[in-house]
């Protein structure tokens, strides 16, 4: 019941051509967009409580504290969670899951406000990471279709991609723990991007 | 000083520092060592002609001429470098923006387009293609995926099957991908995997071209009744789609192609998952 019918319809409409073509009117297509919309959303909500339950401490998953939620508009730098300012007693968790069946290693970037960051393995360790300033056609594409399709006016962009390098199991979880630079035998300014501009 | 070396790892690129274009790619570990080009360029959408009145729609492909306009030979370009990845970026025109990202320990190129909203006052209907041009000799040949399972062998001008009359030099030659596409030849296989479905040809020996975005001002009078030409809007300001995506690029000795192809595919099929909160490090199981 929690899933099934928007699910359904999603599935329908993803398996008929039109779905992604353009080879429907306009008016079909904008249907459409919103039922898959919809199927992605309820999918986001089950895999976020399986999260839940996955890395909770206690296994009592379904009153754990512990809420996730996921960026679906990564591509346009778009993610409140990471851009939310961190706490000095909260961390941002980064949980990667691997939905493959062998282990893997692959880069992650996240939008990010702040310049010193750290991020840290789940065994405690500095993990080495980067920031890269998200450029200005990408602030403007944020700014254009979070308007569009969100209707919220977001004039602020992230300043940078903090981008670290994550090692999953197969089929299995990790978490990275980012959060502010003490500045304790970690130095930032070895992570921010040089800029090259060529004549 | 006339090229710019980037890539944290063995495998690295070279730009030429006059025209930002790309010159070469090359791996200190495997050997390769390959001169590639890339541009961008656009076909003429047909409206339909004298001898055939079939315009090039939603369904059909169908350029108007068969030499597409290059959209620039010159692109200034920004490199940014770190330890982890370096990011070359480069400006086609108003429309087109790319950003070629080389990572460490990865065998491949990451490229990610920004094309849109494509201009349209012109009244022309433009379908937006990136060509990798390599030095190499490939007999006509060239691989694509057959729905992401095997690749197949593609002959220009030739089916197996039949006796085929060419009427479309550019557009009979295209077939549809999902996975990716790749051309060898004695030495080399230059290897392309898509992050989305797109159509992909080899029009002439060592080039790949693959379709990124399409604006068109007609239909093609298959069932649709609508030109492809969607718009989004923000108040009273209306534009044309903006597509954003990434290919992955990757040379390999001849042979060699087939392993990158599959866990590479696999990986951008199935990406990590991220799922995000703000939490005591101690309150959850990390792993």
């Amino acid at each position: 019941g929690l899933f099934t019918s928007s699910l359904e319809d999603a599935m329908g409409i993803a398996q008929h051509h039109d779905a992604v073509s353009g080879t429907a009117k306009q008016h079909t297509t904008d249907d459409y967009t919103k039922r898959l919309a919809l199927g992605a959303s309820k999918v986001e909500k089950g895999v976020n409580t399986a999260l839940t339950c996955l890395t909770s401490s206690n296994g009592t998953c379904v009153s754990s504290a512990i809420k996730f939620s996921q960026c679906p508009l990564l591509n346009i730098s778009y993610c409140p969670s990471t851009e939310e300012a961190i706490s000095a007693t909260k961390h941002l968790v980064v949980v990667a899951y691997n939905p493959l069946g062998w282990e893997r290693s692959d880069f992650i970037r996240v939008p990010v406000n702040d310049q010193n960051l750290v991020v840290k393995s789940s065994d405690g360790n500095i993990v080495e990471s980067q920031l890269v300033e998200v450029d200005n056609v990408t602030s403007n594409l944020r700014k254009f279709y979070v308007k569009a399709y969100l209707g919220i006016t977001t004039d602020k962009a992230p300043k940078y991609w903090l981008i670290f390098q994550a090692s999953v199991p197969p089929m299995g979880w990790n978490s990275y723990f980012i959060s502010k630079s003490t500045g304790a035998g970690y130095n930032n300014t070895e992570n921010v991007s040089t800029v090259v501009s060529p004549s | 000083t006339s090229t710019i070396e980037v890539g944290p790892g063995p495998l690295k690129m070279s730009f030429s520092s006059a025209s930002g274009q790309l010159n070469r790619i090359f791996n200190s570990i495997s050997g390769v060592d390959l001169p590639v080009q890339q541009s961008f360029l656009w076909y003429r959408s047909s409206e339909g002609d004298a001898s055939d009145s079939q315009a090039s729609g939603a369904y059909i492909f169908r350029p108007d001429g068969n030499t597409p306009t290059t959209v620039s030979s010159s692109v200034p370009l920004k490199v940014t470098r770190g330890p982890l990845v370096d990011e070359v970026h480069q400006q086609f025109s108003s429309w087109i923006y790319q950003i070629t990202r080389l990572y460490k320990n990865k065998e491949h190129a990451e490229v990610e387009y920004t094309i849109g909203p494509i201009p349209v006052d012109d009244d022309v209907g433009k379908e937006v293609i990136t060509r990798l041009t390599a030095n190499m000799v490939t007999n006509s040949t060239f691989y694509t995926d057959s729905n992401g399972r095997d690749f197949l062998k593609r002959v220009r001008n030739y089916r197996e099957d039949w006796n085929l009359q060419v009427t479309q030099p550019v557009a009979g030659n295209y077939y549809p991908v999902n996975l990716g596409v790749y051309v060898a030849d004695g030495k080399y296989e230059l290897s392309v995997l898509v992050d989305r479905a797109v159509g992909a040809a080899s029009i002439q020996d060592g080039q790949l071209e693959i379709m990124l975005h399409r604006r068109l001002l007609k239909d093609d009078g298959r069932g649709v009744g609508e030109p492809l030409d969607e718009v989004v809007c923000v108040d009273q300001d209306c534009k044309g789609l903006t597509a954003r995506g990434t290919y992955y690029v990757n040379v390999e000795k001849l042979g060699n192609g087939a392993h990158w192809r599959r866990t590479c595919g696999q990986h951008v099929y199935s990406p990590f998952l991220l799922a995000f909160t703000h939490e005591d490090e101690t309150s959850s199981k990390s792993y």
